[in-house]
């Protein structure tokens, strides 16, 4: 059965705005530090968005991110891997780059970093 | 787990929460969600002296809730299907906003879409913030920042039970029978 015109159209415009809000990172697994590869500016804002990358972390000081996976990014992936409980290797592996991939929480993580955190007696 | 930055708290046993009337979702009725609102409440409640009483008037109440899409003025705007779910603020704001253009499930039902979210999920995640509660690096954790598509995690385990414990000490009622089955629930610590 044909769907009216008007609901195909409504459909097409959401899944749009979803690629466009919550970018896959999977092509960014395995980049080394050094390189420059298209994409990682949009990790750093990534990162920015929940407290791990500092505005002045970007490289040029505003909010636009460069594309070169540096210093700041490799310490600052590592602490987002220590904070959500992943092995920390400042690199982008599999398991992290997924987890960055996944729906979450609006709430930075700032207070995750800031504090410490208390480890939970077992 | 961890706090927001100076531990902020509420100093009362009873906290007011009321619903937006304008920013509401037309797919889900008010009593599907304020069912999940009271079950998810009641979890918090079971383990903390602080006893939750929904009222009518959004404006006066504790905590107010809301379904909002995009930016919706409080500098922290949304961001279309999946990514960022919800956010809640810590105390004494009260604050507790849901991404409108979520695929929201009430029933645990994920067939219907692979980009469906179970709101009990995210609402018992958010009232922790709204208690004081920072994100936890326990995947286990209801505190934990990230929830998957079509996952629910809605029980309480040892790990947020123990950072609520810290603020607001025990519920003279607490019965660990209330808690988790799971290896790491606090009946079982």
């Amino acid at each position: 059965r044909n769907l009216p015109e008007e609901s195909i159209t409504k459909a097409t415009q959401i899944i749009h705005v979803s690629n466009a809000t919550w970018h896959d990172f999977s092509r960014l697994v395995d980049v080394q530090l050094g390189s420059h590869v298209s994409g990682v500016s949009e990790l750093k804002r990534y990162l920015h968005r929940f407290g791990y990358v500092k505005e002045d972390d970007g490289g040029d000081g505003a909010k636009n991110f460069s594309d070169v996976f540096d210093g700041p990014l490799e310490y600052a992936i590592s602490l987002y891997q220590q904070n959500l409980g992943l092995p920390i290797t400042g690199k982008l592996d599999t398991s992290t780059v997924t987890l960055m991939s996944s729906p979450r929480c609006g709430v930075t993580d700032t207070h995750m970093i800031d504090n410490g955190f208390h480890t939970t007696a077992h | 787990y961890t706090y927001f930055d100076g531990k902020p708290k509420w100093n009362r046993d009873t906290l007011t929460y009321a619903f937006s009337k304008t920013h509401k979702l037309e797919y889900l009725t008010s009593d599907d969600v304020k069912t999940v609102f009271r079950r998810a409440f009641d979890q918090w409640a079971s383990v903390i002296p602080v006893s939750f009483e929904e009222v009518d008037d959004y404006t006066v109440a504790d905590l107010k809730i809301g379904f909002f899409a995009g930016d919706h003025g409080d500098g922290q705007p949304f961001d279309g299907v999946l990514g960022t779910l919800a956010h809640a603020f810590a105390p004494k704001n009260g604050r507790l906003h849901l991404d409108a253009a979520e695929t929201w499930v009430v029933d645990g039902d994920f067939k219907e879409s692979d980009v469906a979210v179970d709101l009990e999920s995210v609402v018992t995640h958010e009232i922790g913030h709204l208690l004081g509660l920072g994100h936890s690096s326990q995947e286990s954790a209801v505190m934990y920042p990230s929830l998957r598509p079509r996952t629910k995690k809605v029980d309480l385990t040892v790990d947020d039970v123990a950072g609520v414990l810290k603020l607001y000490g025990a519920n003279p009622n607490l019965r660990f029978d209330s808690l988790t089955e799971s290896e790491d629930s606090l009946k079982n610590g």
